[in-house]
């Protein structure tokens, strides 16, 4: 079942980077989960391509599969329209930014079919 | 004020052994 939006993605809400620093969740750049993740012991930042967005059970959410990593591991996610995905180089994206834009007052692109993402996988799945 | 740490931001998409 889709995944309910949490609380954090609404604009001015206060993220801790891994060194401690405090951000405004509309102020983060590439740069901050990269830089996080490389502090991280257990955690991997992993570049997911999105390959195919289709429409969900729900009509409010999306299956969207993406291209995960160096090995290109096929992951599907059901998500709400709404939810925002962190595009390198780019920043929020989601399937319907107007939406993400009208709940939660953060700016948002339209994400589309070849955008990488930021995503985690466990060190120890290396 | 509540603080939310950097990844609960980022999806976890983690390969799965099968296919």
């Amino acid at each position: 079942s889709p995944v309910a939006l949490p609380p954090f993605f609404m604009r001015g809400s206060i993220i801790q980077l891994a060194d401690g620093e405090l951000k405004r969740v509309e102020d983060l750049k590439t740069e901050d989960f990269i830089q996080s993740a490389e502090i991280s012991s257990e955690l991997k930042i992993d570049s997911s391509t999105v390959e195919r967005i289709d429409s969900g059970q729900n009509p409010n959410a999306v299956v969207i599969q993406f291209s995960v990593g160096e090995l290109k591991a096929q992951v599907c996610v059901e998500v709400l329209v709404e939810y925002p995905f962190f595009v390198f180089g780019q920043g929020w994206s989601s399937c319907c930014p107007d939406r993400t834009t009208q709940l939660f007052e953060l700016s948002c692109a339209k994400l589309c079919v070849g955008d990488v993402c930021v995503s985690l996988t466990l060190r120890s799945l290396r | 004020v509540p603080v939310f740490p950097w990844h609960s931001l980022v999806p976890f998409l983690a390969p799965t052994q099968s296919d």
